[in-house]
């Protein structure tokens, strides 16, 4: 059996069963499972002759050599040792089953022996506590995986070729994440060996970064007659474009707004001294675009407090009105913050829409009443040249520039008015006064 | 017109003087294409005349001063109903001028209304014809230049048809009175239409709004006492009007 492919889960039954096991037996079974597992194994039915320590017949669970287990009777009977329900779990990955009978059964009961399932789990390698005078798994960073585990370090940190221990080194310290935690190589812990640190912060364009330090801050500093400075233990804050500032002492920076969305942050200690380091919190924003102003005739929408990188603001006119940048009109606008903190457009102009010249009527013409150039809410009039044409009686005279820049009577007409010819009407009738 | 007066000027904007191969006819506007005259003036022994022979001159009534671009139908339309090769019949004796162009009214140039539908002429009620054709002269027909007009009243058509017949017994080729004709005239004769004044309007005036109530058509002599003169009446075409216009 442990010649062949390890199995992760398997059945075991006693010759015959379930009918009544013969005499002068005596059966092994070796399981076997993969590295990094134990055996759980379940008896689900267990009915071996009982007598006192199972000197008959018996079935003996072993590890290693070790008994883990000798059993028989049934879930009944009040002598013998049954396992029950609870499984056995093998300390490692083998196990050992022995079924052995005597030359005599009971004559009044057959007994048909056991079956038994067993299956395969994972050890917890990390869970393990470090026998005594040994050191632990992994000295840092012990994950667990099916049927092994790795050794990880902290940042700070890479593991060594044992793939079990972990060596400084910092110098690969590149973070992008939105947000993220540093801290100086053992912290809060001193370091006894001389470190050149570098850890650089930098996410997209359109962000900033902040260090937020905790209140455990502390770099030795050297007093000289200028008083503390930073001379042999530092960490070095640069933000490009701004310069650099060293800090050390036992005071916290606390906050820190860079600005920028890049930081390089260089932590130097050289083998002398005593530093615990440092630890902070970094976070992003997005940075603000400058306030997109008001609008003669329209609105900016949304209306915010701020504005930041990403952020759109839609201009809309006011009824009438239209959406103009640079002669053209515009039929929609919109403008994003980008990440130089600049609008991408500036605002468009809102101006007033026309309906453009009224229609013209046949033997007839038209006279604005109000408004001009033909623009929004302009109202005008038509009339026919009289006395030779007229409107039909109750027809719309009146007409208005409407949003939708179409004149419009009010009775929702858009075509202007017929000139009707008036007929039978002499302007000079003949009249004479002669009798 | 025989014993009318002059008209001023403006005074009947829709009269129109039509000028066929040198004849003259009378006609009226009805609308901005439309031209309604008699249509014995379009027709000829061998048949309708061509419309590039009938030049429509409108808006005068003085023609001394004939313009000289005359207007041109762009088609003729003759009732269906008008057959008349010995001029013995003048039953239908309508016929619409079609413009290519519409007129522009103004103080000269108007339509007159048409008749209601079902209208009828009341005897005794006065009309006024009016035309460019021949008039008197001391019981002498002569030509004028002037537009003239002449107040008739409508004859009882029973009356009308009894002077008719009694004309008839000298001279059988006198036409006969259809129902689509009405009479207009004095007993006593002296005011009346003339030659020249065929397809002219007959109208009659309500609240000062003048309405065509018959076309100058034709007569025994003009103004010749006992005989009336004889106008297509136009209310019994309304529908014919109406669908040839809509037509076209």
């Amino acid at each position: 059996l442990l010649e062949t492919e390890p199995q992760m889960y398997g059945e075991v039954r006693s010759p015959l069963y379930p009918q009544p096991y013969a005499p002068n037996l005596q059966e092994q079974w070796d399981l076997h499972v993969p590295e990094g597992f134990q055996i759980r194994i379940t008896f689900t039915h267990l009915d071996i002759e009982a007598s006192a320590g199972c000197h008959y017949d018996a079935l003996t669970v072993l590890f290693d050599g070790k008994v883990l287990g000798k059993f028989c009777g049934n879930e009944n009977s009040a002598d013998g040792n049954h396992p029950g329900s609870e499984p056995l779990l093998s300390p490692g990955n083998t196990l050992t089953l022995i079924f052995k009978t005597d030359s005599t059964n009971p004559e009044r009961h057959q007994n048909v022996g056991f079956l038994a399932h067993y299956q395969a789990i994972d050890i917890d390698e990390c869970a393990a506590e470090p026998e005594e005078d040994k050191e632990p798994l992994c000295p840092q960073i012990c994950l667990n995986t099916l049927g092994t585990y790795m050794c990880s370090c902290h940042h700070g940190y890479k593991l060594r070729s044992d793939q079990r221990t972990c060596v400084l080194s910092c110098n690969d310290g590149l973070f992008s994440e939105p947000e993220g935690h540093l801290a100086s190589p053992g912290y809060p812990n001193p370091e006894h060996q001389a470190l050149t640190c570098q850890y650089i912060i930098s996410v997209p364009a359109g962000f900033t970064v902040s260090l937020n330090f905790s209140d455990n801050f502390q770099i030795e500093s050297t007093i000289t007659d200028q008083g503390p400075e930073c001379l042999y233990h530092w960490l070095q804050v640069t933000i490009p474009g701004r310069g650099t500032v060293k800090l050390c002492g036992e005071k916290s920076p606390g906050l820190i707004d860079t600005n920028s969305n890049t930081v390089t942050l260089d932590y130097y200690i050289d083998s002398d001294g005593w530093s615990r380091g440092w630890s902070l919190d970094y976070s992003t924003h997005r940075v603000e675009c400058p306030f997109p102003g008001t609008l003669t005739n329209g609105r900016v929408t949304p209306s915010l407090s701020r504005y930041l990188y990403r952020d759109y603001i839609y201009v809309r006119c006011d009824t009438g009105y239209k959406l103009m940048m640079d002669g053209e009109e515009l039929p929609s606008f919109s403008a994003m913050c980008q990440s130089n903190r600049q609008w991408h457009l500036p605002l468009p102009e809102c101006h007033i829409t026309d309906c453009g010249e009224p229609k013209m009527l046949l033997n007839g013409g038209f006279q604005f009443l109000s408004g001009m150039h033909n623009q929004y809410q302009s109202v005008i009039e038509y009339h026919c040249n009289e006395p030779f044409y007229n409107f039909l009686g109750g027809n719309e005279v009146h007409f208005t520039c409407d949003p939708d820049r179409r004149w419009r009577s009010n009775e929702d007409l858009i075509v202007p008015p017929t000139c009707l010819p008036v007929c039978g009407k002499s302007m000079n009738p003949l009249t004479g006064h002669q009798r | 017109i025989i014993g009318g007066n002059n008209a001023e000027p403006n005074s009947i904007p829709w009269q129109v003087l039509l000028s066929i191969n040198g004849k003259r006819a009378g006609g009226m506007i009805i609308a901005d294409r439309w031209i309604l005259t008699a249509a014995h003036v379009l027709t000829s022994t061998e048949g309708p005349i061509l419309s590039n022979n009938v030049r429509i001159f409108m808006g005068l009534t003085v023609i001394d001063t004939l313009p000289t671009s005359a207007v041109y139908p762009a088609s003729i339309h003759i009732h269906p109903g008008y057959v008349n090769p010995g001029l013995v019949d003048f039953n239908n004796d309508i016929a619409l001028l079609r413009l290519e162009h519409p007129l522009t009214f103004s103080i000269s140039v108007m339509p007159i209304c048409l008749p209601e539908g079902g209208s009828t002429l009341v005897n005794g009620h006065m009309g006024i014809v009016s035309g460019f054709g021949v008039t008197n002269d001391q019981n002498r027909k002569i030509l004028t230049n002037r537009l003239k007009y002449v107040e008739l009243p409508v004859v009882d058509q029973e009356i009308c048809r009894a002077s008719i017949a009694a004309e008839r017994s000298k001279n059988p080729n006198t036409p006969l009175l259809s129902d689509n004709m009405f009479c207009a005239g004095f007993p006593e004769g002296g005011r009346d239409s003339c030659q020249g004044d065929s397809g002219s309007p007959f109208s009659m005036s309500n609240n000062n709004r003048f309405w065509a109530a018959g076309i100058v058509s034709w007569g025994i002599d003009c103004g010749r006492e006992g005989t009336y003169g004889v106008y297509t009446s136009i209310a019994n075409y309304l529908s014919w009007i109406n669908k040839t216009m809509n037509e076209n």
